[in-house]
């Protein structure tokens, strides 16, 4: 306690099971690394706030019950020409590959169904880009309690069947639709207010650990079937 | 036929040592970890220490096994070491942090917070 501003010592801090998880979870530092910032982050504190208390423990009344939810940004975005008061932009999203153990138990594009500009605003929604026959929404588990200025559109089916499992990297791609209420010319100002982080993929998980064979986790865990220390991997699967 | 009672340590009061949960916290600045980790601020993993007493009252959960262990420490071989104190429930704690990807990740590590301790 007297040496609370203090660092704490390397092979203390690797001694911690909190750390040694989440370094497992988390690679280290690359240049590609950004801060979280912005609309994203406000989302996932607001979930984090209805999910735990600020010591971090799981609050017991929480409106969903799952092992880990992933916020997804677009990697990449597209603005199409506008079409009288209709303003689309296609949003591009990385899909790592399945990771083992982690199943999907629901999948949501979350957006901003109304964005203000300067003089005019716009009302939007979110749609798959796919043909209206291979779209069959819904399907997910309760989420969170929205913010009240964010929808989500459910398209657990729709990745369930079209992207999962996966085991390569692939592209979810949506758009944007946004129509305008006013009568007046937006200029470019639409680009912008589209493109700072108007929709984003939340992926929710349960980790199925627990329930896998132990000559698979042994595999999965050393690579090697016969020699695993069962001490170590109860430590490791932990 | 258990033998007589004899002072647990000497010059402390039993309560002073026994077997019991103590909090400990530490900040993820601390660790270096402050960039990643968004919330919570700090980790309170918390620790068992103190000695485990001759007769395991029932509030340590000790296991029938401490029990005769405590026994064989006390009459039949010194070798052999009496329970030790370590964590008996623990709560998970939830975890949001940001991944090299830059997506956000909110997760639940089960296990990670010792919540009371046992002899055993």
């Amino acid at each position: 306690t007297n040496s609370q501003d203090a660092a704490a010592p390397a092979h203390v801090a690797l001694q911690l099971p909190l750390l040694r998880a989440l370094l497992q979870e988390v690679p280290p530092k690359t240049p590609q690394w950004q801060p979280a910032r912005g609309r994203p982050l406000q989302y996932m504190l607001e979930l984090y706030r209805q999910s735990a208390d600020p010591q971090g423990h799981p609050r017991e009344n929480r409106t969903f019950r799952v092992d880990a939810v992933r916020l997804v940004r677009p990697a990449g975005h597209r603005a199409l020409p506008p079409r009288g008061p209709w303003y689309v932009q296609t949003l591009d999203f990385p899909l790592q590959p399945n990771r083992e153990g982690y199943q999907l138990v629901r999948a949501a594009v979350a957006y901003r169904p109304h964005l203000r500009l300067s003089h005019s605003h716009l009302s939007c929604h979110v749609e798959p880009w796919a043909h209206k026959s291979s779209l069959l929404l819904g399907g997910g588990s309760p989420g969170f309690a929205l913010p009240e200025a964010w929808a989500e559109m459910d398209i657990t089916n729709y990745i369930q069947q079209q992207f999962w499992p996966q085991e390569r990297r692939r592209t979810l791609r949506i758009q944007v639709k946004c129509e305008q209420q006013e009568r007046t010319n937006l200029g470019l100002g639409w680009r912008q207010a589209l493109a700072s982080d108007s929709a984003f993929l939340v992926l929710y998980f349960n980790n199925t650990f627990d329930s896998m064979p132990q000559v698979r986790l042994q595999e999965l865990l050393t690579g090697d079937p016969a020699g695993a220390d069962p001490l170590l991997l109860a430590r490791q699967v932990r | 036929q258990v033998g007589p009672m004899r002072s647990e340590v000497p010059g402390h009061s039993p309560e002073q040592t026994q077997c019991s949960l103590h909090p400990f916290r530490i900040s993820f600045h601390q660790l270096g970890l402050e960039n990643w980790i968004i919330a919570p601020n700090l980790y309170s993993p918390n620790y068992c220490k103190g000695s485990c007493p001759r007769v395991l009252r029932s509030g340590l959960c000790s296991p029938n096994h401490a029990i005769i262990q405590n026994l064989i420490n006390e009459l039949v071989d010194r070798n052999i070491p009496r329970p030790s104190c370590i964590p008996y429930k623990y709560t998970p704690i939830s975890v949001l942090l940001v991944e090299a990807s830059g997506s956000i990740l909110y997760k639940e590590y089960e296990d990670m917070i010792a919540q009371s301790c046992t002899c055993r």
